[in-house]
């Protein structure tokens, strides 16, 4: 476990951390995707799957509860909960996820590292959480402008993808047989997506103006 | 299981 990774897990867990804070605060979900949340959950849940059969740490073994049990808990508030179900702009979440989900496990099926279920459902999760955050960057064109909790929780998402790319690299000179090419190849996507967004939230901290994306 | 490659990242 190096430094980039940690940070990496770290940064991950606060922009979980963030979104639920929001939504217990103020018992409201405007401007999140509940789609991006369920791709989230579906992410972890797929990914997870040998939770109880590889034993790699405590930490990991804690940290894959915790983002499990937090991506399902922002999911089950935006659909149960009374209060904060009412907030949730549906007719703004139109992203057809369905698509993706079906793009993702076919292209899981051609590319993976082994044809077993657990690795194909590994690669699905992989190249899911690449296009995952692509309802809420609908969503937040959609509604014009980004509230800061969702600009900040977008942000720590893209330093938790750059970190592990750090941390891949770093891998790749310090131990000898590292190669995670679906998982590199996958994240570098991933934060390509969310560099079009820094660059708006940037211009927008820059010049002081409310952030507007370009509808 | 040494045949899979434990997955050691979240």
């Amino acid at each position: 476990m190096n430094i980039f990774r940690f940070a990496g897990d770290m940064t991950h867990l606060i922009s979980i951390l963030i979104l639920l804070l929001k939504i217990y605060a103020t018992k409201s979900c405007a401007g999140i995707s509940l789609k991006t949340q369920e791709l989230y959950a579906l992410v972890f849940l797929t990914r997870y799957l040998d939770l109880f059969t590889d034993y790699v740490s405590l930490y990991n073994t804690v940290m894959k509860i915790v983002f499990i049990a937090s991506s399902l808990a922002i999911v089950w508030c935006m659909r149960r909960h009374p209060l904060v179900r009412r907030s949730y702009d549906k007719d703004l979440d139109t992203f057809r996820h369905q698509y993706v989900v079906l793009a993702c496990f076919v292209l899981a099926l051609l590319l993976n590292e082994k044809f077993t279920i657990q690795e194909v459902f590994w690669a699905f999760s992989i190249y899911l959480e690449a296009v995952a955050i692509l309802p809420q960057l609908v969503l937040l064109q959609r509604s014009g402008n980004v509230d800061n909790l969702t600009g900040q929780y977008v942000l720590f998402l893209g330093a938790y993808r750059g970190l592990y790319i750090i941390n891949w690299i770093y891998r790749y000179f310090t131990e000898d047989h590292f190669t995670r090419w679906i998982a590199c190849v996958s994240g570098l996507v991933q934060t390509g997506l969310y560099a079009d967004f820094f660059y708006y939230y940037y211009l927008s901290w820059k010049t002081n103006t409310k952030l507007k994306l370009p509808a | 299981s040494k045949n899979r490659s434990v997955k050691d990242e979240l």
